[in-house]
């Protein structure tokens, strides 16, 4: 069991990283917008009860979507890379 | 300081869940 440490580092830094896209993306709001909604189709898909045939959203294909949201950002998509649990 | 709306939090909360489950299964 990991320590409760671990979880507020964790929520700490997804803090941090929704910010820094926030501030990033202060002129461009819509993109800001877009990574938040492709980040709910993915919690939806995850909440799906197991076992439907139809899985929904993949770490991949999340991940091939925020890349090109954030094309040219590259550390922010490295950054995101490391919150994606391995597909 | 944090100014988050309701959506920003429930990113914060994806995003840490996410890293919370890639702990888990490495």
């Amino acid at each position: 069991q990991p320590p409760p440490e671990s979880d507020s580092l964790e929520f700490h830094n997804a803090i941090s990283y929704v910010n820094k896209i926030k501030t990033r993306f202060l002129d461009r709001p819509e993109i800001y917008r877009s990574f938040l909604e492709i980040l709910h189709t993915y919690q939806k898909d995850q909440l799906n009860p197991k076992g439907r045939p139809f899985r929904g959203m993949s770490e991949e294909e999340v991940f091939t979507e925020v890349a090109s949201l954030f094309h040219g950002q590259e550390d922010l998509l490295s950054e995101f890379g490391q919150f994606l649990p391995e597909a | 300081s944090y100014d988050f709306t309701p959506m920003d939090s429930s990113a914060v909360y994806v995003l840490s869940s996410m890293a919370r489950q890639r702990r888990a299964s490495s």
